[in-house]
């Protein structure tokens, strides 16, 4: 494991963490997206479906599990905890799953590696996992005023993201044969979707500003 | 070899 994929899966963990110490201290989930969380529960369900058959290593094994097991505790604690589902913004949070999860369905069905079971589950999970920040996006953009803990959290996915690119590229040079398009597509495709985020995260910082998404 | 597939990433 090289240094980018580490730092990778640490920033994607601090991400989970910061949200469940936001939602678990703060009892709120104001400004987070339950249709993303759903989703996301949704793409680990799919992807880690080899946890118990395929071993890879301690390392992997344990951080699936706590992906798997975080992601599910934060759609429970939005669903139906009694404190932080009243936080939770109903009428902001509009985006309908089947519009992601479908054409992911679909096209995981029409290309992936092999045509078997576990192999268009996984190559489904990575075509979801591009797509389901979407609705948590469309949230950002519609309450405007972000807190710190949401801002955050969106940003240690966006470097996350940006951080296995780099995994990708130093894979791609030190061993051989690495080569995984839909891997490579679905990742580029779901950073690409964080830029636009990145940008005012960026300008906030820099005039040391809460962070106002435009209109 | 198992190891070089991306599955062995999360």
């Amino acid at each position: 494991m090289n240094i980018f994929r580490l730092a990778g899966d640490m920033t994607h963990l601090a991400s989970v963490l910061v949200l469940l110490l936001k939602i678990h201290t703060i009892k709120s989930c104001a400004g987070v997206s339950l249709k993303t969380q759903e989703l996301y529960a949704l793409v680990f369900a799919c992807r880690y479906l080899d946890i118990f058959t395929n071993f890879v290593s301690l390392y992997n094994t344990v951080m699936k599990l706590i992906f798997l097991g975080s992601s599910f505790s934060i759609v429970w604690y939005m669903r139906y905890h009694k404190v932080v589902r009243r936080s939770y913004d109903k009428d902001q949070d509009t985006f309908r799953h089947y519009f992601l999860v479908l054409p992911c369905l679909v096209l995981a069905l029409l290309i992936n590696e092999k045509f078997t079971f576990k192999e268009v589950m996984w190559t489904f999970s990575l075509y979801l996992e591009a797509v389901a920040i979407l609705p948590q996006l469309v949230l950002l953009q519609r309450t405007r005023n972000i807190d710190n803990l949401t801002g955050q959290y969106v940003f240690l996915l966006g470097a996350y993201r940006g951080l296995y690119i780099l995994n990708w590229i130093y894979r791609y040079f030190t061993e051989p044969h690495f080569v995984h398009w839909i891997t490579w597509i679905s990742g580029l495709v779901q950073t690409l979707l964080y830029a636009d985020f990145f940008y005012y995260y960026y300008q906030s910082w820099k005039n040391n500003q809460k962070l106002h998404l435009p209109a | 070899c198992y190891k070089e597939s991306p599955k062995d990433e999360l």
